[in-house]
């Protein structure tokens, strides 16, 4: 553990929990993309299948625990409680196109083709992508809430600072893992351009509003 | 320097 990588989680947790916040405060889920929750609890579900088969700590297991729940409580105030909220015409994103060449990426490219060693690279690939939805949904709308930039703002900054972990962790221990580096910094760059807008408007106190 | 999986992270 570093303070990349611990600065990483914190952030990943503080997105997780802005987002519930954001939901319950306002009761409503406008503005945020169910596709894009669906695939984030693909994501932990296929990740996180070693809770069962190995223990690391307990920091590991609590985390991955916390990110699971949340994941389905997030979905759960989506599609069940505050259903009538949920911006299904805009959120259009057809998630099989993530969904499916993720998953023959994971078949071909792996560390080893053993059943969770390929979820868990279906995971990383996944995860990489599984924001487009929520962008393609600001980006349809052309606006996004404060609260709702400020979670997508900690979501991204959290693989970034991954990839600070990653740089320490080659220097410091020698250790790298190339699919996850790969996958982290697409991950990073298809943030780019909302942290560009995030850093110049939302800064500044004013809306996310993306130009006409 | 080898090749690991990060399944220590998250």
């Amino acid at each position: 553990m570093n303070i990349f990588r611990l600065a990483g989680d914190l952030s990943h947790l503080l997105a997780i929990i802005l987002l519930l916040i954001k939901i319950w405060k306002t009761r409503s889920c406008a503005g945020i993309s169910g596709k894009s929750q669906i695939l984030f609890a693909v994501v932990y579900v296929s990740r996180y299948l070693d809770l069962v088969t190995t223990f690391i700590s307990l920091y590991n297991t609590l985390m991955k625990l916390v990110f699971i729940t949340s994941s389905f409580a997030t979905l759960y105030l989506m599609y069940v409680k505050f259903k009538a909220t949920y911006d299904h015409n805009h959120d259009s994103f057809r998630i099989e196109f993530l969904l499916l060449p993720c998953f023959v990426l994971a078949l071909l490219i792996n560390a080893s083709f053993t059943p969770l060693e390929v979820l868990w690279t279906f995971s990383i690939y996944l995860e990489a992508v599984a924001i487009l939805p929520q962008l393609f949904l600001v980006s349809k709308t052309g606006e996004a809430e404060s609260i709702t930039s400020h979670y997508l703002f900690a979501l991204g900054s959290y693989r970034a600072l991954y990839l600070l972990n990653w740089i320490y962790r080659y220097y410091a221990e020698g250790h790298y893992d190339l699919i996850a580096i790969f996958a982290g910094a697409i991950q990073t760059i298809l943030y780019c351009d909302f942290f560009y807008l995030y850093i110049t408007k939302v800064l500044k106190g004013k809306k996310l509003q993306l130009p006409a | 320097l080898k090749h690991q999986n990060s399944h220590d992270e998250l």
